[in-house]
């Protein structure tokens, strides 16, 4: 699965993912990817996209979750942490990530896998931060 | 000017990547994201600038480097999310787009609905004329002859998955 979220000139936020899914799903499966506020979700307030075993993510509503703690009042970094925090107590490790930004412009992701391969750019940024390496 | 873009190319091991190749897609991806805010883009415009990228990497699980099914064909999900106005649109089990996450878009910006899936999706897709998909790739096909050469019910995550489709004839 890959995504990406951001935020422009305007304030405006916008989710987007992508995914081949599960090798030797049954055929007809159908994943996060394509459920709003599972895989991807963003409002006013902040934007998420997830990765990772779709039936934990569409159960726990990863990134509706996470964007509603932004609302709340937390950081994009508190809120992808404790997003994720509350998926791994329902469904263990290796099963989810995130990547997340909210309206001040902070991203983060955040992962219980061993990886998740992820990174930033700002429009002022000469080289993107790239991260999330085994 | 403000704005930011942030992508993932997908959680897991990664035990078995070029930790440079992926590095590399990422950049692109970021790159390709930021410069349609730089042009006056919108958010929307670059999330899915950018994910076009990972998705013709071919080495990431999306687009071109789609994974297959039990049956070894691809079937893939996408959507896009516009914070502004709240719209969403999303496609699932397609097969025919190379760039699922645009026909997602399309599903947001031209239908009366969030989700398309399957013939319909696909349908829609080819009466766009968007770009078909050229099917799954070697470095794919080679993973899935390996994974149902392999296919034991204890030994995998989907046990009950591969478990029915044995019995049902689908792994061939």
């Amino acid at each position: 699965t890959v995504g990406a979220v951001a935020l422009d000139n305007d304030g405006r936020l916008a989710a987007a993912v992508s995914t081949g899914g599960i090798i030797l799903k049954f055929p007809g499966r159908v994943g996060d990817s394509a459920i709003p506020g599972a895989g991807f979700y963003a409002d006013r307030y902040g934007a998420a996209v997830a990765t990772g075993v779709g039936e934990t993510i569409m159960m726990s509503l990863l990134t509706y979750r996470a964007v509603q703690l932004i609302k709340e009042g937390y950081t994009a970094i508190t809120a992808a942490k404790m997003a994720l925090q509350f998926h791994t107590s329902l469904f263990g490790k290796d099963t989810a990530g995130l990547i997340i930004v909210d309206r001040s412009g902070t991203p983060y992701g955040a992962y219980n896998t061993q990886a998740m391969p992820w990174g930033y750019i700002r429009v002022d940024m000469e080289e993107p931060y790239i991260s999330g390496f085994p | 000017m403000n704005g930011v873009v942030v992508v993932h190319a997908g959680a897991g091991t990664w035990r078995f990547f070029n930790r440079d190749e992926v590095t590399k897609v990422i950049k692109s991806s970021l790159r390709a994201g930021i410069e349609a805010l730089k042009r006056g883009g919108t958010a929307l415009d670059a999330v899915v600038n950018a994910t076009i990228v990972l998705e013709d990497s071919g080495i990431l699980n999306a687009g071109l480097g789609s994974v297959v099914d039990a049956l070894g064909r691809l079937t893939m999900d996408a959507g896009v999310m516009d914070g502004y106005t709240g719209r969403a649109g999303a496609v699932a089990a397609v097969t025919y787009p190379k760039n699922p996450v645009v026909l997602a878009r399309k599903v947001m910006e031209l239908t009366d609905h969030i989700i398309l899936s399957g013939s319909g999706a696909d349908e829609l897709a080819f009466r766009l004329n968007l770009p078909k998909h050229p099917g799954p790739t070697e470095r794919v096909l080679k993973l899935y002859k390996e994974y149902v050469s392999k296919a034991d019910p204890t030994s995998v995550r989907f046990a009950k998955n591969v478990k029915i489709a044995k019995e049902l004839g689908m792994l061939d």
